[in-house]
């Protein structure tokens, strides 16, 4: 999961921004 | 008596809930600045799919039955199936076209551009998919269902809880069948056809991700922190 944070992020909230660079 | 109710031919409940997840295109917006070249057209491939894949994780969020899943096995199943759904929906944009891939509405690649960017024998193989899809004329409904079932049947690795995907991978599979025995009766391998199309859609996603782990590698494109990740899980 600490690896795989904003994948982990966007499941769990409805935020559809794009990701940082 | 009463007659039990029933259902009008085609009416799928799983069809029209992914019909309604189904998210807007997006637009690649490419630089019209900077002039072309194969880190242009790379860049804004890497920027458009590490957009789409926001978007798509918020789709599998409306497939039903995918939020009830464990979210180990949500996160496992995108981590396997997420080059697949682009690359269904790059196809299935594509099928009114010929010999050409709308990565997106503003972003069609022809045999020149594919070759500028070093991704001709990538998008040949895309191209392969299309030409499959268009001799069965794919429909919308057929689309958005085969996405569902190739995420969900995406990872071969053993599940937290293994019994609810495969009773997803069921449900998903059932809507495929009653589908296509509503809509395309007259052709009872139709749903079988299309299941058997999978194979080829993964083998591609995979020569996908490697070659985009090739240009990650690379270090000369710039690449988003979703897709990266995502890379990096493969």
């Amino acid at each position: 999961t600490e690896r795989h944070k904003i994948l982990h992020r966007l499941l769990q909230d409805s935020n559809d921004s794009p990701t940082p660079a | 008596g009463v007659l039990p109710h029933k259902k009008a031919p085609g009416d799928n409940q799983v069809v029209s809930l992914l019909l309604l997840a189904e998210p807007e295109a997006i637009l690649a917006m490419a630089d019209p600045t900077v002039p072309d070249s194969d880190i242009k057209a790379l860049t804004t491939l890497c920027d458009l799919a590490d957009r789409e894949l926001v978007v798509n994780i918020g789709w599998a969020k409306h497939i039903p039955g995918f939020p009830s899943l464990s979210l180990a096995d949500q996160m496992s199943l995108l981590q396997s199936g997420w080059m697949e759904i682009l690359i269904l929906r790059v196809v299935f944009r594509s099928l009114a076209l010929d010999e050409r891939l709308a990565y997106a509405e503003d972003y069609v690649m022809d045999h020149d551009q594919s070759k500028m960017a070093g991704l001709l024998d990538l998008n040949n193989a895309i191209l392969q998919l299309v030409k499959k899809y268009k001799s069965v004329s794919l429909d919308r409904e057929e689309f958005v269902l085969l996405k569902a079932i190739a995420l969900v049947n995406s990872d071969s690795a053993p599940h937290e809880d293994s019994e609810a995907v495969q009773h997803l991978q069921d449900v998903l599979q059932g809507a495929l069948q009653d589908y296509e025995a509503a809509r395309h009766a007259q052709d009872p391998r139709r749903a079988g056809k299309l299941i058997m199309s999978l194979p080829l859609l993964r083998q591609t996603a995979a020569r996908a991700v490697q070659h985009f782990c090739g240009i990650k590698r690379d270090g000369r494109v710039p690449m988003h922190k979703l897709f990266l990740e995502l890379l990096e899980a493969k």
